[in-house]
């Protein structure tokens, strides 16, 4: 298995955007692509991400390998590329490393890194292809921000979504609190549209702890899907056009 | 506050 990107940036911030929430997970490899799957400690919010394969400088993998690393130590690994450094990861057959090579663009600095691969077990959950309720297109940093500020107040938020606004609820011992956002096109700026597809009217409940785990992925993406089904986990989208995405899921509370 | 399910009981292992 060999894989290269031309610039460290992205992996830093995949690794980044899901390293807090999920510690130790196997990467799965194959010609497509790379992929992990992995739950919280507390089975509540399940991870899925995907880098394709067209999304890197160049990409080859002759057989399938699950590799099991410590997402932590990946972080220390690729604080020491820079930025714009090339990466490429190397793991040749039936060996218990990975390894990691950074190259500046003028070559002139070059670094290698060698990982022990832990031994993981890897269940993975099924996850339904499913027909959501209610699509919310935004501004990932705005998303970032209600989350954020409205963790203030309460520990839970609950999104009910109308045909044109969306509203984000919460409540605690000090006060209440509630952001609503409404639909705006912008054929100029994409990435700051909020665009509602309803099909059916949705209100959920979820913990704020989790959504705020999940922003953390707000640098990859400007803009952020949140899928919505009643009963069903929310799925938070950050797309990496040409590379892939980050997808949280998160189980609702349920009335008692 | 509300229960919160674990996400396996919406999405089994395969």
């Amino acid at each position: 298995f060999e894989a290269k990107w031309d610039h460290a940036s992205t992996l830093k911030k995949v690794i980044d955007a899901v390293k807090d929430l999920i510690g130790d997970t196997s990467w799965d490899c194959t010609n497509t692509g790379m992929s992990l799957q992995s739950m919280d400690s507390s089975h509540v919010a399940l991870v899925h991400v995907l880098l394709k394969s067209e999304g890197f400088e160049s990409y080859r993998c002759d057989r399938n390998v699950s590799m099991g690393i410590s997402l932590n130590s990946m972080a220390k690994v690729l604080k020491c590329a820079g930025n714009d450094d090339s990466v490429t990861l190397r793991h040749e057959s039936e060996s218990s490393v990975v390894n990691f090579a950074f190259e500046s663009h003028k070559e002139e600095r070059v670094s290698e890194f060698e990982l022990k691969l832990m031994n993981i077990d890897t269940e993975h959950l099924g996850i339904p292809e499913t027909e959501y309720d209610s699509i919310i297109k935004m501004p990932s940093a705005d998303l970032r921000r209600t989350c954020a500020d409205l963790s203030q107040f309460g520990d839970s938020v609950t999104i009910s979504c109308a045909k044109s606004d969306v509203r984000f609820e919460t409540s605690g011992d000090i006060g209440t609190g509630n952001v609503r956002l409404s639909a705006r096109g912008s054929s100029d700026k994409p990435e700051t549209e909020i665009a509602i597809e309803m099909i059916n009217p949705v209100s959920l409940t979820f913990a704020l702890k989790y959504l705020n785990f999940f922003t953390k992925a707000a640098p990859l993406s400007d803009t952020v899907k949140l899928c919505m089904s009643n009963n069903h986990p929310l799925c938070v989208e950050f797309p990496m056009p040409e590379v892939g995405y980050i997808r949280y899921y998160l189980a609702p509370k349920i009335d008692e | 506050t509300n229960p919160q399910p674990p996400i396996e009981t919406f999405f089994p292992f395969m």
